[in-house]
């Protein structure tokens, strides 16, 4: 089952790396520009249809690129200093206030996506949602066990039905 | 079958990135440094039983790291010019030689290896080897069908028959 082994690699490969390390770079990034986050988490947001963007301003306009954090530096499987860094973006809410929040798509669902295009990964796209389904829900279970990545990040499904609400991301990010 | 997911998931997410990218970056650290490396190709171990270590030397002191080759960024799933790299490591022949290459472990290894250690993952010590061998051949498979990689890499299974040899890495590397 696809989802279920990329579950597993984005917890082991990224998430139980990073999110323990996420209070002390917001803290750092607090020291160097004053500025105060909504949330010291890692926003994680989960398409059901899988469509992944680059930037999160091409998905809602009050949502935009504000700068990225510290970035931490691991030797991995023999690539030296390999690079992790989150992105803070500037969300609009309805009294046109602003926030500063971490926030990314879970990469792998661009797997997911690219491999339902692509005939030889024996991949459908009626697949997809069932896959990605089961991606949030193994996901959900391992963070929820894993003391090392408590209160360090928020899982957010989206649906796909309110694709024609151009400020829904911005609402989904904020309702948390 | 996590090792099929795996396999799609480090060519779709990486080397479809990277490797049609890496003869321009050979041509650039050689503009840096003046340094010509063995072959513009990046070497990729793959360990039948998923023992990958941070840093090369550890399995054989006749690698050393030398430099990291100019990185490549790209805007990916949320997170602004994430930061993509590969290291140079200087292998020692027979002859007392020293050739520069780019080498570095198969990263989703890693999670074979950690999810077989792993009571909730559901993966067994005992299935891990297979799934190493399909994840191999998933990949070579992939990458032969692929034009932009065409030449770009090689793939090196290592077996584990040769634990005793203190300079088999170093061996296998520059058979190829
Ligand atoms: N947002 C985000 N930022 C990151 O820095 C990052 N690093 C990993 N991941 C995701 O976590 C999981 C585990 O990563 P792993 O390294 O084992 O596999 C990786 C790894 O084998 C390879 N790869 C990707 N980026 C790099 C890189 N910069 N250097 C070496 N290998 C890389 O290709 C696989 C798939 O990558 P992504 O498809 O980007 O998603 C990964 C994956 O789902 C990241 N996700």
């Amino acid at each position: 089952n696809v989802a279920h082994g990329l579950a597993w690699s984005f917890y082991l490969g990224y998430l139980k790396l990073v999110l323990p390390e996420l209070e002390g770079l917001v803290k750092q990034y607090y020291n160097l520009t004053g500025e105060v986050l909504r949330s010291p988490r890692l926003y994680i947001l989960l398409p059901l249809n899988a469509a992944v963007s680059a930037k999160l301003e091409e998905e809602d306009n009050l949502v935009s690129f504000h700068k990225n954090l510290p970035q931490l530096e691991r030797d991995r499987a023999g690539v030296r200093s390999r690079v992790y860094k989150h992105s803070v973006y500037k969300v609009i809410d309805n009294n046109k206030e602003p926030h500063l929040c971490v926030v990314e798509y879970a990469t792998p669902l661009l797997t997911l996506y690219q491999m339902s295009q692509d005939n030889s990964a024996g991949f459908s796209e009626k697949e997809r949602r069932q896959q990605v389904l089961l991606f949030y829900r193994t996901l959900r279970d391992i963070l929820e066990s894993s003391l090392e990545c408590r209160n360090s990040y928020r899982l957010i499904l989206l649906d796909d039905d309110h694709s024609e609400d151009p400020h829904f991301l911005s609402k989904e990010i904020l309702k948390h």
